[in-house]
This record gives structure tokens, sequence and C-alpha cells, in this order.
């Protein structure tokens, strides 16, 4: 059987906020090393991956891999009806048709008790190359998320470029153009700071749509930092960590100047 | 003007 009860219950309705515009269904892979899931847009420009390890949870039992084949408006709706305090365990027997989700309030004198149907999903996993980034930037997730945010005022289109020292994001449309940079801080280990690494110390610089980049957005309130990853011709990683055992990460296919 | 790319290409079938 499976079962894994969260104390942070809001990590599971956070995550779910990330995920639920871009992917309408998805096979949650349960294993003894965790909660994984992924899933591409229908139009195939993002890919969502989620990964939850089995530390994150304060119980976490796995006998067999199991499959939850989820609807995430509908395991958006049960979440929802769990208080961002709550604890929340999953439970599902081996080769389940239905997800058992359990809330307990934090000083334990409510329980919810809810029962979703799995649907069978056909969807292969695929397989993420390693890829050696020219550029690795971390910021403010809300700063990101403004930013992103602002510049969808202009365009449907998001220039990133990062040279020495400095990511510029950038946007221009028919009523005029935006620029924002945001310089490297000293001390990159504080979160409100901005980090930028260069392999080479190559500018790099690459459009992306506003559309998805926003969607990503909505994870924001699962990580402090986002931490952009860019590479010439190759998807944009966007990385929000969850805690130290787990992540929500978005690859977005470049748009190709003709 | 630019065209949205797909990620098709990057990713294996695992």
């Amino acid at each position: 059987m499976f079962e894994a009860r969260l104390l942070q219950g809001s990590i599971l309705k956070k995550a779910l906020e990330g995920i639920r515009e871009l992917i309408t269904s998805g096979n949650w892979e349960c294993s003894s090393a965790g909660i994984s899931m992924q899933g591409m847009d229908p139009s195939h420009v993002a890919l969502t991956v989620l990964m939850l390890q089995n530390d994150l949870f304060d119980q976490f039992r796995c006998d067999r891999n199991v499959t939850l084949g989820l609807n995430h408006a509908t395991f958006s709706k049960i979440l929802k009806c769990a208080a961002n305090d709550d604890i929340i365990t999953l439970k599902a027997e081996d080769q389940p048709d239905e997800c058992n989700l359990l809330f307990q309030s934090a000083n334990d004198d409510k329980t919810s008790d809810f029962i979703i149907k799995l649907t069978d999903i056909d969807q292969e996993t695929l397989g993420i190359p390693d890829t050696e980034y020219a550029a690795t930037v971390k910021v403010p997730s809300v700063e990101f998320q403004r930013i992103c945010r602002d510049l969808s005022q202009f365009g449907d289109t998001i220039i990133i470029s990062v040279k020495k020292g400095c990511v510029e994001f950038s946007g221009t449309g028919e009523i005029g153009s935006a620029k924002i940079a945001l310089k490297e801080s000293g001390n990159v280990d504080d979160d409100e700071k901005v980090s930028v690494e260069m392999d080479k110390d190559t500018p790099c610089s690459l459009s992306f749509a506003s559309r998805y980049l926003n969607y990503f957005t909505k994870a924001t309130s699962l990580s402090d930092t986002v931490t952009l990853q860019l590479c010439p011709e190759h998807p944009l990683v966007v990385s929000y960590d969850i805690g130290d055992n787990g992540s929500l990460k978005y690859y977005l296919a470049p748009k190709i100047e003709e | 003007g630019a065209t949205q790319g797909r990620l098709d290409s990057f990713f294996t079938l695992k």
C-alpha cells in the first residue's frame, strides 16, 4: 500500500496551483523514493516536472510502485477544502482506482476525509538530458513574478538576456517597449539577492512566450527564490525548490527567430 | 517575428 503524510499540507496546495493550468491531468508516480509527476502542455511547448522526495513527508510508506492518475481540476477542488496549516495524508491501495485524502487541522479538532477517483492516463515518461547551461540566474521569486506580469503588458514575448553580473528582461509591442535589468548582488546567500553565474562569460539571450512564464509564476509561493537556466537553442529551465526535498521545474521551448 | 519552438526534439522517451 501507499501512505504519505505531509505535515506542511500547504506545499501540496501550492504545488497544484503551479500545475493545474498547464496540465489537466497527470500520473503521480509513487515509489519508495517519493512522488513524481511530469506532463507536457497540449501544444508541447512546456514540460512541468514535480518531485516530492520521501524526506519531505513525516511518514512515507510505499510497498509497491503506485500510479495515481489524477485529474488536476478535481484534485485542486479537493485540496482547496484543506486549510493552509492542515496536515495532509494521501493513501492508496496497490493498483488503486481511487485515492484517499485525509486533512487534519493543526490542533486535531477537525478531520476531513475525501476520496478522489483515479483515471487511466496514457502518458509516456520523458527522460531529461543533462545539459551544461550557459547561464544560471537566481532571483527572488516575487521579483520574477512581477517582471513577467509587467512585461506581458508590452507583448507576448519576453526576452531574457544574461550578461556578466546582470540579467535583463525585455519586451516590445505596439504600445512601446520595456527593459528591466537586475544586477548581481554581493551576498548571494540572502534570498532577496540576485546571483548570475555564467559558463565562459558568453552573453546569452533567448525569447520566450510570456503566457507560459506567467503560468510558471503561479508556483511563486513555493519558494523565496527561483532559478533560471539558459542555454542557446535549448529549453529554459525555471525551478522552484520545495525546501531541500522537492522541486517544481518547468522547461520552456524558446521562440525561434525567423 | 519569432515562431514558438516545441520541446519534442529535446527529450527522449524513458
